[in-house]
């Protein structure tokens, strides 16, 4: 562990306290995917399954288990409890669109055809692509609240703080991943544009809106 | 790269 990763954990952990800080006070998910979501819930679950077979320590599981758990109540607030609020009409965005053709990749590009190996290479992938949907919902509505760009911003950190991680791990332990570090940079550069419009608006107190 | 190391990583 390195003040990166540990940096990236705290920002991915925030940004999962927030969504589910904004659904429950203002009791509405307006402006969040709930597509983005269920591929969270399905990155996790691939990602995870070595969560009883693999014990790494106490804060790997006990995040392992947060994630799987937030996420899936996430999806239970969008699509039960507040599933009025939920606006599937900008929610647009095709996820098999993602889920087939990271799936056909995860297939041919990975360390070990194993089944456990291509799961995780297909929820490394996944997560690269996630946000898509959210960015685009975004896109569409043409603005976002400022507590939903809070949210982006601690999960777009995440990964970034990820690459920094991967730096140091490849300088002090010699640790290298290409997938993970391919995949990562790719979902850094996805919200490159989203960063851009957060420090120069969300920052000086404007709401952050896309040029229509 | 040695990614077969125990995936330790979230």
């Amino acid at each position: 562990m390195n003040v990166f990763r540990l940096l990236g954990d705290m920002s991915h952990l925030l940004a999962i306290l927030i969504l589910l800080l904004k659904m429950w006070k203002t009791r509405s998910c307006a402006g969040i995917s709930g597509k983005t979501q269920i591929l969270f819930a399905l990155v996790f679950t691939t990602r995870y399954l070595d969560l009883f077979s693999s014990f790494i320590s106490i804060y790997n599981t006990t995040m392992k288990l947060f994630f799987i758990a937030s996420s899936y109540f996430t999806i239970f607030l969008m699509y039960s409890k507040f599933k009025a609020t939920y606006d599937s009409n900008h929610d647009s965005f095709r996820m098999e669109f993602l889920v087939v053709p990271v799936g056909g990749l995860a297939f041919l590009v990975n360390h070990e055809f194993l089944p456990l190996e291509i799961l995780w290479t297909f929820s490394i992938y996944l997560e690269s692509v996630a946000i898509l949907p959210q960015l685009f919902m975004v896109s569409k509505t043409g603005e976002a609240e400022t507590i939903t760009s809070h949210y982006l911003f601690a999960l777009g950190s995440y990964r970034l703080l990820y690459i920094f991680n991967w730096v140091y791990r490849y300088y002090f332990d010699g640790f290298f991943d290409l997938i993970a570090v391919v995949a990562g940079c790719v979902q850094t550069i996805l919200y490159c544009d989203f960063f851009y419009l957060y420090i120069t608006k969300v920052l000086k107190g404007k709401k952050l809106s896309l040029p229509a | 790269k040695d990614s077969s190391a125990k995936k330790d990583e979230l």
